[in-house]
C-alpha cells in the first residue's frame, strides 16, 4: 500500500467502520450488503475482456446483455433463496449495481425500476397475479414506453392512440404521426419483449386522456417483433450506450381490454369509461423511479470523491516550503474546496434519499388507506430531488475529475464513465427544468392556500407557514 | 416568532433556517409578481411563463432547504448513539455542508436575510476552518463508502493507492499497443512522408 494512504488512514480520527454500519442502517444491514456485493464481485470473470471502452457500439450493447443476465441472474438466485422479495428487491438491486462495472449502463434496467413498479402501483389484483410473477422471475423482459419523439415531460401531449373495439374487446394501438412514434425507452430496442405503453385513450369515440397498457412487442419464443409493430434502437448517445434506448411504432396493433392497467381508472366491455378517484394515482410509479435515481446519484458521487480523494493523498505536485518535498495535493486548501464539500454531499444525498424513501412508503400506506392528501406534496419532492440530486451530482463529479487533473481524464480513471452517467440522469425520467416546474407549482398553490389552512402544512412545507 | 428579519448568527441551524425564509420569499414573490401581472391583463399562461425562470430558482430553494435539514436533522438523530469521535466528524461535514452552499447562494441570502459582509467574512473563515479540520480524515470519510476497487474499477482510486502502476497497466491494454507498427504507418504515414501521398 502507498505509504502517504497508509499514513492517512493511521491518522483518521474516527472508527471507518462505525461510520460504514452506520450509513448502512446497521450491522445486518452491512453483512447483507457485502453478501450481494462480493456475489456480484465473484462473477466478474465470466465477463472480463476488452476494456468497453474499446469496444464498437454493437459490441458495447452485446456486452451489457450479457453482465445483465448475470447480474439479474444473480437477484433471481437471491429471489430462490429467499433473500429478496418484491417488496425490498430496491435496497438488493441497489447493492448490486453499486458492485457492478456496466459503464455503459443495464439493457434489462427500465425492466426493474420502470416495468415491475408500473405492474404494482397500476395494476389490478387479478392483472398483477398474472404479469409480475413472469416479470419477476424475467420471463418476460419489460421496458416502459412513454417518451414520443415530438413529445417529452408533456404527457397530456403524447399522441400514440389507444382506441377500444367493443366488438372485439380489445384495444387498437397506433401511431398516427412520426412525432408520435414512442422513443427513448430502455431496452425496448432489440431486448424488451414486453413494454408499458403510455397513450390517448379512446372508448365511445371520446378521449379520455392518456393510460396505461402492458403490450407484447416481441414473440416470446422467436423474438421477431410482431405484426403490426415497429421497433428498433435510437442509435449512438453520449454515453449509457449498452441501455439499447428504443423506439415503437403501432399499425392498428391489437391488445385485450384486461392489457390496459386498470387499477385505478377502468373500461368495461361495453367500452364504459369509469374514471380514477385521482388521476394523479399514476404518479406512484414516477416518484419510485425517481427516488431510485437519488440513491444512484449518491452511489456515483461516492465513487468519484472516493478516486478522487485517495488519489490527491498518493498525488504530489510542487513544494509548498523550499527545500520541502512535493506536498499531497490534498494539502493544498484549493484542492480541500473541491474534494470535501464533494464527500458531504454524498452523505447528504444518501440521507435525504433515505428519508425520501420513507415518506414515499409512509405515503404510499396512507394511498392504500385511501387518504390522497399528501400524494401532491411526494410527487412534488420527488421531482426536485431528481433535478437537484442529478444536477449537483454532475457538478460535483466534474469538480472531483479536475481535482485529478490530466489523469482525471483517461476514462481508466473512471471518472469520464461515472460523469457522463450522473449527467445522463440530468435528462432522463424528467427533465429537470420541466420537474422544477412542476415542483414550482405545487409550492404556489400551497403559498395562495396558505392563510386559508387552518392545520398544519404537509411535514415538507410546514416551515412556509412558520417563516412566514 | 421568529420573522426572516431576526438577527443573522453563523450557525448550521441558522443557515438551514435562512434558506428556509429565501424559499419562502421567492415562492412569495413568484406569486405576487405572476398576481401582478395577472391583474395587468396577461393571461395566466403568459405570466407563468414571464414567471418561470424565478419559479425555477424557488423549487431549487425548496429543495435546498429539503437537503439541508433533512441531512442537518437526520445526523443529530443518528449521532445520538455513536461514539463522541465519529459524532464529531458527521458534525463537521454537516457544517461544511451548510456553509459550502451558503456561500453558493450568498446573493439569495443577502437579499432576502439579515446576513451583513461582517457575517460572511465570518462564514468563509468557518469554511477554511472547516476543510482543515475535515482535512486529516478525507480519506477515512470516502474509505467508509467501503467501495471495493472493483467497484471503483479506477486506476487512480484503488484501495493500495498505486495509481501509477495501475495507469501504466491500464495504457498496455490499450489495443493500439497490440502490435509494434501499426498498419496506417506503411498505408498512410510512409507514403505521406516521402512525398509519394
Amino acid at each position: 500500500i502507498n505509504e502517504d494512504l497508509n499514513r492517512e488512514r493511521e491518522k483518521c480520527s474516527f472508527n471507518v467502520k462505525e461510520l460504514t454500519i452506520l450509513m448502512d442502517g446497521g450491522p445486518e444491514k452491512t453483512k447483507e450488503r457485502k453478501e450481494r456485493e462480493n456475489f456480484m464481485i465473484s462473477k466478474r470473470d465470466t465477463y472480463a475482456g476488452i476494456p468497453e471502452d474499446y469496444l464498437s457500439y454493437k459490441e458495447q450493447y452485446e456486452k451489457a446483455v450479457k453482465k445483465s443476465v448475470i447480474v439479474f441472474g444473480l437477484v433471481r438466485r437471491l429471489q430462490e433463496e429467499g433473500k429478496t422479495t418484491i417488496h425490498n428487491y430496491r435496497d438488493v438491486l441497489g447493492n448490486l449495481l453499486r458492485a457492478s462495472d456496466v459503464s455503459t449502463g443495464f439493457p434489462l434496467a427500465l425492466h426493474y425500476i420502470m416495468f415491475m413498479p408500473a405492474i404494482i402501483n397500476q395494476g389490478t389484483d387479478e392483472q398483477t397475479a398474472r404479469w409480475l410473477p413472469r416479470a419477476w422471475d424475467c420471463n418476460i423482459i419489460g421496458s416502459y414506453a412513454q417518451t414520443e419523439l415530438g413529445h417529452g415531460t408533456f404527457i397530456r401531449g403524447l399522441e400514440t392512440t389507444a382506441t377500444y373495439d367493443p366488438i372485439t374487446k380489445e384495444f387498437v394501438l397506433n401511431s398516427p404521426t412520426l412525432t408520435s412514434y414512442k422513443w427513448w425507452g430502455g431496452g425496448l430496442g432489440q431486448t424488451a419483449n414486453y413494454s408499458i405503453v403510455v397513450a390517448q385513450l379512446y372508448t365511445k369515440g371520446e378521449c379520455l386522456g392518456v393510460h396505461s397498457f402492458i403490450v407484447q412487442v416481441r414473440d416470446e419464443e422467436t423474438h421477431m417483433p410482431l405484426p403490426g409493430i415497429k421497433i428498433g434502437d435510437i442509435g449512438s448517445k453520449l454515453a449509457l450506450n449498452g441501455i439499447n434506448n428504443g423506439f415503437l411504432g403501432f399499425n392498428n396493433y391489437r391488445v385485450p381490454r384486461n392489457q390496459m392497467l386498470m387499477k385505478h381508472a377502468q373500461v368495461l366491455e361495453d367500452g364504459t369509461y369509469v374514471k380514477s378517484r385521482n388521476p394523479k394515482l399514476n404518479y406512484g410509479a414516477m416518484v419510485f423511479v425517481r427516488v431510485v435515481i437519488a440513491f444512484d446519484m449518491a452511489n456515483y458521487l461516492s465513487k468519484a470523491a472516493t478516486i478522487s480523494v485517495r488519489y490527491s493523498a498518493v498525488r504530489r505536485q510542487c513544494q509548498s516550503k523550499a527545500g520541502e518535498q512535493e506536498s499531497q495535493v490534498l494539502d493544498y486548501l484549493t484542492q480541500q474546496h473541491k474534494l470535501l464539500p464533494a464527500v458531504a454531499a454524498c452523505y447528504a444525498l444518501k440521507i435525504t434519499a433515505n428519508k425520501l424513501w420513507d415518506t414515499f412508503n409512509t405515503v404510499n400506506e396512507e394511498l392504500l388507506a385511501g387518504n390522497l392528501q399528501r400524494l401532491p406534496e411526494i410527487h412534488a419532492l420527488a421531482c426536485c430531488l431528481k433535478a437537484i440530486s442529478t444536477y449537483d451530482t454532475a457538478t460535483f463529479i466534474e469538480t472531483c475529475r479536475l481535482a485529478c487533473g490530466g489523469h482525471g481524464y483517461m476514462h481508466s480513471s473512471n471518472l469520464p464513465t461515472t460523469y457522463s452517467s450522473a449527467v445522463a440522469a440530468c435528462t432522463y425520467e424528467g427533465d429537470n427544468t420541466v420537474l422544477l416546474l412542476q415542483t414550482a407549482r405545487f409550492l404556489a398553490k400551497t403559498w395562495q392556500e396558505i392563510d386559508n389552512e387552518t392545520g398544519k402544512l404537509t411535514p415538507t412545507v410546514e416551515y412556509l407557514k412558520t417563516t412566514k | 416568532s421568529k420573522g426572516f428579519s431576526h438577527k443573522w448568527l453563523n450557525t448550521t441551524d441558522n443557515i438551514v433556517y435562512g434558506f428556509e425564509v429565501v424559499s419562502m420569499r421567492k415562492i412569495a414573490s413568484c406569486v405576487q409578481n405572476m398576481q401582478k401581472r395577472v391583474a395587468s391583463g396577461m393571461t395566466f399562461e403568459d405570466a407563468w411563463n414571464m414567471s418561470s425562470i424565478q419559479l425555477v430558482a424557488a423549487a431549487e430553494a425548496h429543495c435546498r432547504v429539503i437537503i439541508l435539514s433533512t441531512f442537518n436533522s437526520e445526523i443529530k438523530e443518528l449521532t445520538k448513539t455513536t461514539s463522541p469521535e465519529l459524532k464529531r466528524v458527521l458534525s463537521q461535514l454537516v457544517d461544511l455542508y451548510s456553509v459550502y452552499w451558503a456561500l453558493e447562494k450568498l446573493s439569495d441570502l443577502l437579499q432576502y436575510t439579515t446576513i451583513n459582509h461582517e457575517d460572511v467574512d465570518g462564514l468563509r473563515s468557518w469554511y477554511e476552518d472547516l476543510l482543515t479540520q475535515l482535512r486529516p480524515n478525507a480519506v477515512g470519510l470516502v474509505d467508509a463508502f467501503d467501495l471495493k476497487d472493483e467497484m471503483l474499477n479506477s486506476t487512480l482510486g484503488s484501495y493500495d493507492g498505486r495509481a501509477y502502476e495501475r495507469l501504466m497497466e491500464a495504457a498496455l491494454k490499450s489495443p493500439l499497443n497490440s502490435e509494434p507498427v501499426n498498419h496506417t504507418f506503411h498505408k498512410y504515414l510512409k507514403p505521406f512522408m516521402r512525398g509519394k501521398l
